[in-house]
């Protein structure tokens, strides 16, 4: 169970990203350190270290308000209705696909 | 690995080390080809890089990233998001944590698969012809657009058709060993349910590595492309013999 590895990410990620991210940097560094913990669950269950980790995070995260799936949550969020997709964020072009794979040795 | 490039073409090439698989003024994909641990000369993929190129109206600054390493294929781009911009113009959906993931670009509407089987990872992608031939027969677009260089490639009709036969003869050719004999290769990947390319392809792998991960590997990349585009299913042939290359190369 090498939680350790996680918790290295999670500093690093804090030292690079220190001033740069704006508001939500909290909520990003601990998303990215809740992704490393979530995969470590088969190796670390039962292990009362990882448990300890992972609620503290946990608590962070909710202290924070920050999501689990990529978006910080606001008090805002309710007010705000659907914004309108921006004409650049949609494709127009025509709708005919090419394909490509990469697989095997 | 075996390639399928945007133009239809297969190919089975050695391309060790970084490659560019898509490479426009949207998007960058590399991958690293790592020898196939074992007796083998194979390579497969063990690193895999997208790098979607800034696009501020979709809020992406300066660029966004996600790589993939074997046995560490994230749920989250590289700064631990998981969508960005209006309408998660961009999103990354962890379909099976650890093995799964697909990348959605919306804007240019663009989708990317990426799996990890056994130690190795498989791609793929669709696009619109559009975008993809804005690159065409640039020398810098990548392996998608161009195919293997010439002198990558690996003629496996001919590999297919001349080692089934040659075996016991094998000890001192040390470019490429079978590890299994092709019959028993094609039992497998028969019942694995891979045609056409991919029966070649499940094959080829099975008779250089002994590896059956890879037989799952030319499952999922079927099914793939056949879940990125179902008309693929009508230009099958569902092919699991190897008699037209005999024919050609059996003498």
């Amino acid at each position: 169970c090498d939680i350790d590895t996680c918790a290295k990410q999670f500093q690093r990620l804090q030292s690079v990203e220190n001033g740069v991210m704006g508001p939500d940097k909290e909520c990003i560094t601990l998303r990215t350190y809740w992704n490393c913990i979530k995969k470590k669950v088969r190796d670390c269950k039962g292990d009362l270290n990882y448990l300890t980790v992972r609620t503290g995070v946990k608590n962070r995260m909710g202290q924070n308000n920050c999501s689990k799936n990529g978006r910080t949550l606001g008090p805002e969020d309710e007010k705000t209705s659907v914004p309108t997709i921006p004409s650049v964020c949609s494709y127009h072009g025509k709708k005919v696909y090419k394909h490509c794979g990469l697989f095997g040795d | 690995p075996h390639l399928s490039t945007f133009h239809g073409d297969f190919q089975t090439c050695k391309v060790q080390g970084a490659w560019p698989l898509v490479k426009n003024k949207f998007l960058l994909v590399q991958v690293t080809n790592d020898p196939v641990t074992g007796e083998s000369s194979a390579t497969a993929t063990s690193k895999l890089t997208v790098v979607i190129k800034k696009n501020q109206d979709c809020a992406i600054e300066p660029y966004l990233m996600y790589q993939a390493q074997t046995d560490a294929l994230p749920g989250a781009f590289h700064d631990g998001h998981t969508h960005y911009g209006p309408h998660k113009a961009v999103e990354l959906l962890e379909i099976e944590e650890g093995k799964h993931v697909e990348i959605h670009i919306r804007y240019i509407a663009t989708t990317i698969v990426v799996r990890q089987i056994g130690r190795y990872f498989t791609f793929a992608i669709k696009m619109p012809e559009e975008i993809v031939n804005s690159t065409k027969g640039d020398s810098n677009s990548g392996l998608c657009d161009r195919g293997c260089p010439a002198h990558e490639r690996i003629n496996y009709q001919e590999y297919l058709a001349t080692r089934h036969k040659k075996i016991d003869n094998l000890k001192e050719d040390s470019a490429i060993k079978v590890q299994m004999p092709r019959s028993d290769a094609e039992g497998i990947c028969r019942e694995a349910k891979v045609v056409d390319f991919y029966f070649d392809s499940c094959v080829f792998d099975l008779m250089t590595t002994g590896d059956k991960n890879f037989t799952l590997a030319a499952l999922s990349a079927l099914q793939d492309i056949i879940k990125l585009d179902p008309s693929i299913v009508n230009s099958q042939l569902n092919r699991t013999d190897f008699r037209k290359y005999d024919k050609t190369f059996g003498n």
